[in-house]
């Protein structure tokens, strides 16, 4: 799965996803990737968000529309990442990982798989990383 | 607000070999998409385009480079939504197409609807000048090879446990 989540000058954002699924999957089965408010969301009076992992479980925890939630409480977009992979890992054993920025810029990345590949390009710095923890910056 | 243009290229155990194309492939998206936007694109432009990146990318398991199918076919979902509106557009299980994340903004900005799905979505399309590909355009190596293991593997398992339920997929989005 890939995804892409953006805001520009004006504060509009939008999201992305796109996936070939799972290896071996029954033909007709579709995940969470094409459903709104599961494999992405965006609204601009709070943020964007692209998600990837277990579409299944993705799906029964709607996870792009709670880290949105969690998001418009206040909360700082990494924390609202992972409050909503804690979720959904306590309450359905799901695993996986999500991008999101906020309607004024502020960006997230996190995921509870082994890896995620990511990166951003935020005034004038490329950001990069695919390991927990992981951040690696470069000028452009 | 400081525009930014941020990508992944999925979560999941992505193993050694493949590290350094995929963080390569990440960082090539970013930079096209932001390109986009400092160009005077629209948000959805810039999404739009990280995207196809990504999916033109045998590296990632989307567009080309899906994995397969127990029917060893390729089919593929997409979602892309405008914050601005809160329009979407989506396909799902779509056949025989490059882009799916292009079909899936034609679905939100040409339709009344969120998504389109199966045949219905390869019509539609279709009938808005997207050109089919042959599906061996999509496929690696990898992705036969990875059905390929699954197959032999979980063959082996039934065998050894006297399974008669239909495996489990492996992997995810």
């Amino acid at each position: 799965t890939v995804g892409c989540v953006v805001v520009d000058r004006e504060g509009h954002t939008s999201c992305a996803t796109s996936t070939g699924g799972i290896t071996a999957k029954m033909p007709g089965r579709v995940g969470d990737t094409p459903i709104v408010g599961a494999g992405g969301f965006a609204d601009d009076q709070v943020g964007a968000v692209s998600t990837t992992g277990h579409g299944e479980a993705i799906m029964k925890a709607c996870l792009a529309r709670h880290i949105t939630s969690v998001m418009g409480t206040g909360e700082s977009v990494k924390s609202s990442i992972q409050n909503g992979l804690a979720h959904m890992e306590s309450r359905i054993k799901g695993f996986g990982g999500a991008i999101a920025v906020s309607c004024k810029g502020e960006v997230g990345t996190h995921f509870s798989t082994p890896r995620m590949t990511w990166a951003y390009i935020q005034a004038g710095k490329l950001h990069y990383g695919i390991h927990p923890n992981q951040h690696v910056t470069e000028d452009l | 607000v400081e525009p930014v243009v941020v990508v992944h290229g999925g979560a999941w155990a992505v193993p050694e070999e493949l590290w350094d194309e995929s963080l390569q492939g990440v960082k090539a998206a970013a930079r096209r998409g932001y390109g986009v936007l400092t160009a005077g694109g629209s948000s959805v432009d810039a999404a739009e385009a990280s995207v196809v990146c990504l999916e033109d990318n045998p590296v990632f398991d989307a567009g080309t480079g899906s994995v397969l199918t127990f029917d060893e076919q390729v089919e593929m979902d997409a979602i892309i939504i405008d914050g601005t509106t809160m329009e979407a557009g989506a396909v799902g299980a779509i056949r025989n197409v490059l882009n799916p994340v292009k079909v899936a903004r034609l679905v939100m900005e040409k339709t009344d609807h969120i998504m389109l799905v199966g045949d219905g979505a390869n019509k539609f399309a279709a009938a808005h000048g997207v050109q089919e590909v042959d599906p061996e355009v999509l496929i690696t190596s990898l992705a036969r090879q990875t059905l390929a293991k699954y197959k032999k593997y979980t063959s082996t398992v039934y065998h050894l446990f006297n399974k008669t339920e239909k495996p489990e997929t492996s992997g995810h989005e």
